[in-house]
């Protein structure tokens, strides 16, 4: 762990009282070890070492008897207030229906969120009405209507060939005509850099002015969560993000560097496959995970 | 990178960064630079611009490591076991591996052996009617083990070449869900009397180093024969199966490179190591 490496680096330091440059140089290459082994992205470790060090050599840490601890308090601290501090919520449309979007690469778990939210408003005794625009996927229609029916939500479809934008238009003026209070849309996984599918969820978006535009992003995503996170948030513009598969092994270091790169929060996190299997994100215990 | 003139220690921390940003991870990285500056001690430089060839040449050193045995013959029909983790991508790179074998003129079979998650037979079955294939299936819900037993039994009956099994999407940490697959595969060493089955790990190319973990647990699991690294049409660059290969000696033997039937490759290794280090 974080705690025995700096223990290890810091070990000779009672007796000589003050810490040598090279120990710090030490202690911040085990951070950024750490940091890099939990897929935060390198520049993004790069600067949080930058804003770490300064403080690392503060008197605090200097006249503590653990100061191993100590800097690993201070890199926790560093890390929870970096990523929002406390939970972020999503909040509900000035009239209904309050429309969310799910957006984001294939397979990180966009489908399954749709249910689970759908699920979370439902058991507050909000009338949910799911959208099935992916219309690409093999049986992503079927999926979600699956879903849809274990739950007892309204899934809506389109016809034939009909075009996603076709269908979330229709989707809306259903929601609003038959006063559902939430809508909540599920679209392709697409990649960032392909630009007539980013196009689409501009289109999307400008059409229905959705209240909130989640990122759904795969908890074991590496380096390349900033390039993902950046163009997605350039062509579409996203209000926060929901990590998925946090119930597996993988650190999630995304989780820091969609923030750093962003500004978004992350608002959620999935922690299974069953539609019960959201929970809120609460950044000091991605910061403790992310550690190790 | 390799414009700079000077293989100083800015040069090893630029390679670094790279390495890193293509999901090599840490360890990997320095053993790369480590095998480098040996070979360079060993055999100097006589332009910088020999440098680039010479880093390749390292990291293709990593890709040649495979030591995984070889699939044991026996056997007209070859049975794959497709697993991985949650959305990898398996049930996609299914379909693109039996259009590719049937085209070339083998006759294939699926066993749509995800019995869980919602739609999942449906969306074999989609991609079966559109290449021409058959599909062996039970209801969703019932048990996995129990439609792989008559897919093999279906496969030999009907004389297929080729038998893909198509597995739910399971995290390596849940035990009772890699208890399953460890069972499924059970019942087709037995069907099959242990000949002629590969067993393929399907791994995301956007995933970082917990794509070792997953080598490492589904290779302790079921023995893996190798990797498809899907989604390799990406900016990331899979470098993580670098990691993969120098700590398990399991190949790749295939990438995804697009959501479509035909968006499937064999693993070339020139081209892997120059999409890294572009
Ligand atoms: N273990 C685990 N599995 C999850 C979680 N969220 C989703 N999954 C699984 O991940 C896989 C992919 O989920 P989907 O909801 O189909 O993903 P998607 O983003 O809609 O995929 P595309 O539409 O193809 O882009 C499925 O097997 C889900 O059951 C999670 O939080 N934990
Ligand atoms: N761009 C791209 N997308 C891919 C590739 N392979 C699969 N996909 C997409 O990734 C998503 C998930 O693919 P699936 O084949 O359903 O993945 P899976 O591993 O079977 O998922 P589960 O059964 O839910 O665990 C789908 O949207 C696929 O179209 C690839 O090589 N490139
Ligand atoms: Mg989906
Ligand atoms: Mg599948």
């Amino acid at each position: 762990t974080l705690t025995n490496r700096l223990s290890d680096v810091f070990r000779n330091l009672r007796g000589r009282g003050r810490l040598s440059d090279k120990d710090v140089e030490s202690a911040m290459r085990e951070i950024k070890l750490a940091l890099l082994e939990a897929d935060v992205n390198y520049k993004v470790v790069k600067d949080f070492i930058a804003g770490v060090k300064e403080k690392a050599v503060g008197e605090e840490i200097l006249k503590s008897l653990t100061p191993g601890q100590q800097v690993v308090k201070l890199v926790s601290d560093e890390l929870t207030s970096l990523m929002g501090g406390s939970p972020s919520t999503l909040g509900l449309a000035g009239k209904p229906p309050t429309i969310i979007m799910l957006v984001g690469l294939q397979g990180t778990g966009k489908t399954s969120l749709a249910a689970k939210l759908g699920l979370m408003y439902k058991s507050e005794g909000k009338k949910v009405l799911l959208t099935a625009a992916d219309v690409y996927r093999p049986a992503a229609v079927q999926q979600l209507e699956a879903l849809g029916k274990e739950l007892d939500i309204d899934v809506f479809k389109g016809e034939k060939d009909e075009p996603a934008l076709k269908v979330a238009e229709r989707s809306y003026r259903t929601a609003d005509k038959e006063g559902y209070s939430i809508l909540i849309m599920d679209t392709a996984g697409r990649l960032h850099i392909d630009e007539s599918m980013m196009d689409e969820l501009k289109s999307i978006k400008t059409a229905l002015k959705p209240h909130s535009v989640l990122f759904v992003a795969d908890a074991m995503t590496g380096q390349d969560a900033v390039n993902q996170a950046l163009q997605f948030d350039e062509s579409v513009g996203f209000d926060g993000v929901v990590l998925t598969k946090l119930d597996g092994d993988a650190r999630g270091g995304a989780a820091l560097s969609v923030k750093a790169v962003t500004g978004k929060p992350v608002m959620f996190v999935g922690t299974g496959e069953k539609p019960r299997d959201l929970e809120v994100f609460y950044p000091d215990r991605m910061a403790s995970r992310i550690i190790g | 990178v390799f414009s700079r003139k000077r293989i100083d220690d800015r040069f090893w921390e630029d390679t670094e960064d790279i390495l890193i940003q293509g999901d090599v991870g840490v360890p990997t990285a320095l053993k790369i630079i480590e095998g480098l500056k040996a070979d360079l001690k060993e055999s100097p430089l006589r332009d910088t611009a020999e440098m680039p060839e010479r880093l390749k040449k390292t990291i293709i050193g990593i890709l040649e490591q495979e030591r995984i045995p070889p699939v044991s013959t026996g056997s007209p029909l070859t049975v794959k076991i497709i697993v991985g983790v949650n959305g990898a991508g398996k049930t996609t790179s299914i379909a693109k591996l039996a259009h590719k074998f049937s085209e070339s003129g083998s006759r294939v079979l699926i066993a749509a052996a995800d019995t869980y998650r919602a739609a999942a037979i449906e969306q074999v079955q989609i991609w079966a009617d559109r290449i021409g294939v058959d599909v062996v299936k039970h209801e969703r819900g019932s048990d996995a083990a129990a439609v792989v037993y008559d897919a093999v039994h279906a496969a030999k009956a009907r004389g297929a070449d080729i038998l893909i099994i198509d597995t739910a999407g399971r995290l390596h940490t849940k035990v009772p869900l890699m208890e399953e697959i460890r069972k499924v595969k059970r019942v087709v060493e037995r069907e099959m009397q242990g000949a002629q089955i590969e067993t393929l790990l399907v791994i995301d190319a956007t995933t970082g180093q917990n794509g070792l973990s997953q080598a490492k647990l589904f290779n302790d699991a079921l023995d893996l024969n190798g990797i498809i690294l899907a989604k390799l049409d990406g900016t990331a660059k899979g470098g993580i199966i670098l990691a993969i290969i120098d700590a398990l000696g399991i190949p790749v033997r295939y990438i995804g490179t697009g959501e479509r039937v035909e968006d499937l490759a064999e693993f070339e290794a020139h081209a892997f190591v120059d999409a890294l280090l572009s």
